[in-house]
Parts: structure tokens; sequence; C-alpha cells
């Protein structure tokens, strides 16, 4: 069963067309095997990008080299994975 | 197991297992306005069932609605199970559903990608596409919102089979869409088409492939104003609408261009809400009201579709 320990969630809100571009560009880094949960769209639109851990580096510092603000929306994913099936489980039971 | 659907729990995600053992039991329990129609099966054999409710008549107007098209999308097909309760308890009680189900059939297919909601309880949760392996590439699935015959092959979907946006060899390459697509050929009949998703608060319409308005554009957007105003009206949830391609981007291969392109004039998708917390892992606690909010919008889609015959 794939797990994600260690992805995390970012929300990134684009301020001008640069932004929106450099964000874009995101999309063609294959190696960093980005899972766009919410997609690039308009300035002001936030973007959700699941980040799986061993890109979460090489992510962070492209954003912030391009100086693109960004939030964690999920701080690690399986976490919120294991409360999910805890929560699905207690009810089966 | 519940022994019926009034002992469901609707506010928690469930197996595949128990959502086909929920079909049967709204089927066993409404003999003569729910009927399960097998449409096809997927890549892995599993069946796609549709409900059918339907008060009588033969090949009536109809309505089709299908959610889980994206197998990560849990609240979607969580939904989809609210709505078929939602459509027989409220049958003879509420006066517009009543209306609705006297003149036209509803088709309601909760599971519309089984294989890949499967794998997404066992294998991986973040799982998207089908399941079908891809010849000459170790990524399996296509995008079966990416698989249709409307633009297929252009701009917004991926030609790679790694991609999450993998439109597939070939349009209607997927038995998921392929079975859609020869349901609605062969009923004939159908005059709205409701593909839901999550998430990201949005209610659209055709085209996502191309700038071109639809020709219905101005009714559409009017429609959709008041959907996104009704489903509001429960809880504040608010939307934005409009064309796919003037709303989030430039899709080719989306299902709703293909059916409005077929002379279903009312085709939208929504995305459902989003509570900016937790995206695809909404907690089940979110089922009950984002059901409860969208089935407002629906019900204005439905009732409109109803009184503007054409």
């Amino acid at each position: 069963k794939k797990t994600f320990e260690g992805d995390q969630v970012l929300r990134i809100v684009p301020k001008d067309e640069v932004q929106l571009s450099l964000i874009k560009d995101l999309e063609d880094m294959i190696e960093l095997e980005l899972d766009f949960w919410k997609d690039v769209t308009d300035v002001d639109t936030p973007v959700h990008i699941r980040v799986p851990s061993h890109g979460l580096q090489s992510t962070r510092m492209y954003l912030e080299s391009q100086g693109i603000d960004y939030s964690v929306m999920i701080e690690d994913l399986q976490v919120i994975l294991d409360e999910e099936q805890e929560e699905m489980d207690s009810a089966a039971r | 197991a519940p022994r019926n659907t009034d002992n469901f729990d609707y506010s928690r995600y469930h197996t595949i297992e128990e959502i086909y053992s929920f079909q049967d039991m709204l089927v066993a329990e409404n003999l003569g306005m729910v009927s399960k129609i097998v449409i096809g099966s997927s890549y892995q054999g599993r069946p796609l069932n549709v409900l059918k409710f339907s008060t009588g008549g033969s090949n009536r107007p109809a309505i089709w609605i299908d959610t889980g098209i994206h197998s990560r999308e849990w609240v979607t097909q969580a939904s989809g199970t609210w709505f078929a309760k939602k459509i027989v308890s409220s049958y003879g009680r509420d006066p517009a559903l009543t209306a609705i189900l006297d003149k036209m059939d509803i088709f309601l297919e909760i599971v519309t990608n089984p294989d890949g909601f499967y794998y997404t309880h066992n294998s991986n949760r973040m799982w998207r596409k089908t399941r079908k392996p891809n010849p000459g590439s170790s990524c399996v699935g296509v995008d079966p919102n990416r698989n249709w015959d409307a633009g297929f092959g252009g701009p917004g979907a991926s030609n790679s089979p790694c991609s999450e946006t993998f439109r597939g060899p070939r349009a209607h390459s997927e038995s998921e869409v392929k079975s859609i697509v020869d349901f609605v050929k062969q009923h004939g009949n159908i005059k709205a088409f409701v593909s839901i998703h999550a998430y990201s608060q949005m209610l659209l319409y055709p085209y996502g492939y191309t700038r071109t308005p639809v020709q219905d554009q101005n009714e559409l957007h009017a429609l959709a104003k008041r959907a996104i105003t009704d489903l509001a009206s429960l809880y504040g949830t608010r939307y934005r609408y409009g064309s796919i391609i003037n709303t989030i981007y430039q899709a080719s291969g989306g299902t709703i261009d293909w059916t409005y392109n077929q002379g279903i004039k009312y085709s939208f998708t929504f995305e459902l809400r989003d509570t900016g917390r937790y995206g695809f892992i909404l907690p089940a606690n979110q089922i009950i009201p984002t059901a409860q909010e969208t089935w407002l919008a629906l019900m204005a889609i439905m009732d409109h579709t109803l009184k503007n015959p054409y």
C-alpha cells in the first residue's frame, strides 16, 4: 500500500501573471512528481500541490528563489490518511 | 452491515462493496421506482451500475447524474449515495422532485470509476485515473475526464501515460467512458447531464476544449447562477461558475463537452465543497452538509430542465 509519510500539500496564491507562469512551470518538472490537487488558474486563486517528501526541498527552494509565498496546507499527508482510516475502522466496528 | 438503507450511515465513507450493497438494498426497498442497470464493466471487470429512478412510462426524457469519475474524490461517491436515498424519500413529499419524477427519469451512477475507487481504498488513496495498463509504459490508467470525443487530444490533456491528465490512446478507449457513451446514445432522450467532481467549489458548463461559447451560453450561465445561489442558501458555501475554459483552464476531451455536442443542452459539471484545509481528505463530517447543499443546486438544474423542454 502506497503511503505518504512526509508528503506536504502546499497552498500558493499567485500574486501576478509572472508568478502564475512560474507556478505553471512546476507542472513540467516531472522529477518532482508533484500532484496538483487544485490547478493553476488565475491570479489570486489558490493552487494546492501535493509535494512528495523527496521533492520538498527542491520545490521550496524554487518557490523561495522566485519570491513566491506559500503556506503548508497539510503538514504530513499520511497523518491525515491514518486518521481517516481510523475513523472508517471505528465506524465499521 | 446495515439491513436497510434507513440504517446506512451516510455520514461516513464506504468501500465499493458497501456501496454496491447499498444500491441493491435501495432497489429491493423501492421495486416500483428504482432499478439497477449494468451499463458495462470496468477494465478489471467490476459492474458499472446505474440506478434508474422512474415512475413509469417508456423512454421518458431523463436526467443523468454521475459521481466519482475521479476515484480519490470520495465526497462525490458519498454524496451520490445520499442523493439516491434523497430521491426515493422525497418523491411524494417534495412537490418539485415529485413533479420531475412524474415526467422524467433520473439515472445515477454513483461509482463511475470503480477500479480506481477500489484502488484508493486498498493501494493508493490519491489515485485519480482508471486502472488499465498502458502498453509500453510502467504507468497505469487514463484520466477518464480527458477521454471523451470532444476536442480529444487537444490542449489541456496530456499524452504521457504517467501524467494525471493522460487522455488515453484514443477517444472512448476506457470502458468506464465508452459504457456511458453507448448508454447516452442508445437512450437518446437525456435532457440534462451532471457530472460531479470534487473539490474547488465551482459549477461549470461547456466548453473546456475551445473558447467558442456554446450556443446556449446565456441560459446556462443564468441557470448556473441560480443553482449556486440555491446551494449557498443552506450554509453560505460560495461557488464560482461559468464555462470550463473561462473559469478554470483549457481542458480537452471532457465529459460535458461531449454530452453538449450530443445535444444535451443542460450539461454541467460540479466541483464540490473545499474546506481549504483537507482537499481530497475531506473529513467525513462534511459529507452530509456537502450533499445537502449540492442537492439544492441539482434541484435547480432538474427543475429548470423539467420546465424548459426542448
